[in-house]
């Protein structure tokens, strides 16, 4: 028996907005720990990991550990029934071929149950090492998703440079080229406004436009974006999803050949 | 001339 309410409903539909275009099918898994999601995209050079720790749900019940495989655009679609404040709670039975998500509106005064059907997937597990990175930038998320958005109108991959002059994203295509530099800048009024550098040495890593600007789908979930960075590693963009946990997307490099 | 690496060629199954 599983049984997660979660009070802001409104998370979950912004976690499905951020990851349905990447993920076709994915295994959701429910344990002690909370409700998580490792999936890579169709062509095996993305990978979205996402956590929300059972202590965020309002009420947390879950048996025994559970798989529930998923097809995201049709969770998706039953999840934008949801009001923006409605509370939703999952459900599902040991054993059972489907998953109900019931939303309540703030007041009690309208419960809904929607029935959707699982699927079997076979998904890859993948082990993610802990690494230290060469260098770790935190920024708004808004202005890096402004930066993807800008930059793949003139090309389709981006060269993210850290040194210590700060942060900078470049792109070329044929009508020209684009350098957008952000420095290091923590005299602000909110915290969630700064620009944070940490860097042990610099790196210089080319990566897909197309898959950034997915992962900037993120961006309602969080004013901060972590992005971390090594020459030997896929980037991590990273999401917090407030006193719940994260949204992590993984991205491998192109190398010159 | 560029290749995308794989994601597969930095995480092992676990």
């Amino acid at each position: 028996m599983l049984e997660l309410r979660l009070v802001q409903g409104s998370l979950l539909k912004k976690v499905l907005e951020a990851i349905k275009d990447l993920v076709n099918d994915a295994n959701f898994d429910c344990s002690a720990t909370g409700f998580s999601l490792q999936a890579m995209d169709s062509s095996h050079v993305a990978l979205v990991a996402l956590l929300l720790r059972s202590e965020g749900f309002e009420h947390y019940r879950c048996d025994r550990n559970l798989s529930m495989g998923m097809n995201l655009n049709n969770m998706s679609k039953m999840l934008k029934c949801a009001g923006n404040d409605d509370i939703i709670t999952i459900k599902a039975d040991d054993g059972s071929d489907t998953v109900t998500f019931m939303f309540e509106s703030p007041n009690q005064d309208k419960i809904a149950d929607f029935e959707m059907k699982l699927m079997d997937i076979d998904s890859e597990h993948l082990g993610i090492p802990e690494a230290e990175y060469q260098a770790i930038v935190r920024m708004p998320s808004s202005e890096f998703a402004r930066i993807c958005k800008d930059l793949s109108s003139i090309g389709d991959t981006v060269v993210i440079s850290v040194t210590k002059e700060g942060v900078k994203f470049s792109t070329r295509g044929d009508i020209g080229t684009a350098n957008v530099v952000c420095r290091q800048n923590t005299t602000v009024d909110k915290p969630e406004e700064a620009t944070v550098i940490e860097m042990q040495e610099p790196v210089s890593l080319t990566f897909a436009l197309r898959y950034m600007n997915s992962f900037t789908k993120a961006t309602p979930l969080s004013g901060t974006v972590t992005i971390s960075l090594s020459s030997d590693l896929p980037i991590v963009v990273e999401y917090k999803i407030a006193e719940m946990g994260y949204i992590r997307f993984y991205l491998a490099p192109k190398i010159e050949d | 001339m560029q290749r995308q690496k794989s994601i597969l060629s930095f995480f092992q199954k676990s």
